[in-house]
């Protein structure tokens, strides 16, 4: 049997706004460890990687290994009918074709439960290199979000390059050229409002926004996110997830012909 | 002209 219960289920609820928009199906790996996730767009050209660790739960039971094919447009319906405030937790019985998300309100006066089919996904998994990346960049999810959102107004593409500096966003298109630049936190009073930049060496690479875009749909769930770019490799743009995980987005680079 | 390259030429299946 498989048994999840998360006191702060709105947790769940962003991880869901995170996925959706990217993938319409995914395998939600459960071990005794937490619950995996990892799945390609359709276009292949990005992935997802969540991990929830089972301490993060309230209750956590997993008697076997379990992959519960989900398809998430229908999860995300029977996740819309749960408060921010629920208590929810994910149920199922080992070699079940369904599972069951009990909605519990905070005085137990309501109590929901939703039962789903389940899918039979083959999805390949893939091997993600341990890497040192050449530049790490922590910065506001808000700011991050903002940024996207200004910049895939002039181009399909943006440039992200990164110097001891700071770190330079740019799109060009039919309407002109856009510039964002961010300069490295002088001090660091709050935490998640600074700008921290770690460089090896700098980095400039081109990426589709319309892939960052979705991974800023994360945005609810962490106050800061980091990038993590080497050249000539994937940019990984990670939300932590409170103390219990996070969520990690892969977006391969736009590479000059 | 930048073309975009699928994760797969940078990641291999398990």
């Amino acid at each position: 049997m498989f048994e999840a219960r998360l006191l702060q289920g709105s947790l769940l609820k962003k991880v869901m706004e995170a996925l959706k928009e990217l993938l319409n199906e995914a395998a939600w790996d459960c071990s005794d460890a937490g619950i995996q996730l990892q799945a390609m767009d359709n276009s292949h050209v990005s992935l997802v990687s969540l991990n929830l660790r089972a301490e993060g739960f309230d209750k956590y039971r997993c008697d076997r290994n379990l992959s519960m094919g989900m398809n998430l447009g229908s999860m995300s319906k029977i996740l819309k009918c749960a408060s921010n405030e629920d208590i929810i937790t994910i149920k199922a019985q080992d070699n079940a074709d369904t599972v069951t998300f009990v909605f519990e309100s905070p005085d137990q006066d309501k109590v929901s439960d939703y039962e789903m089919k389940l899918m039979n996904l083959d999805q390949e998994h893939l091997g993600i290199p341990e890497t040192d990346y050449a530049c790490t960049i922590r910065l506001p999810s808000s700011e991050f979000a903002r940024i996207c959102r200004d910049l895939s107004q002039f181009g399909e593409s943006m440039v992200i390059s990164c110097t001891k500096e700071g770190v330079r966003f740019s799109a060009t298109g039919d309407i002109g050229t856009g510039n964002i630049k961010l300069a490295q936190s002088a001090k660091v009073d709050k935490e998640e409002e600074a700008v921290v930049i770690e460089m090896q060496e700098p980095v400039s690479l081109t990426f589709a926004c319309r892939y960052l875009n979705s991974f800023t749909k994360a945005t609810s769930l962490s106050k800061s996110v980091q990038l993590s770019m080497s050249p000539e490799v994937p940019l990984v743009v990670e939300y932590k997830i409170e103390d219990i995980g996070h969520v990690r987005y892969y977006l391969a680079p736009k590479i000059e012909d | 002209m930048s073309s975009q390259k699928p994760l797969t030429n940078f990641f291999k299946p398990l």
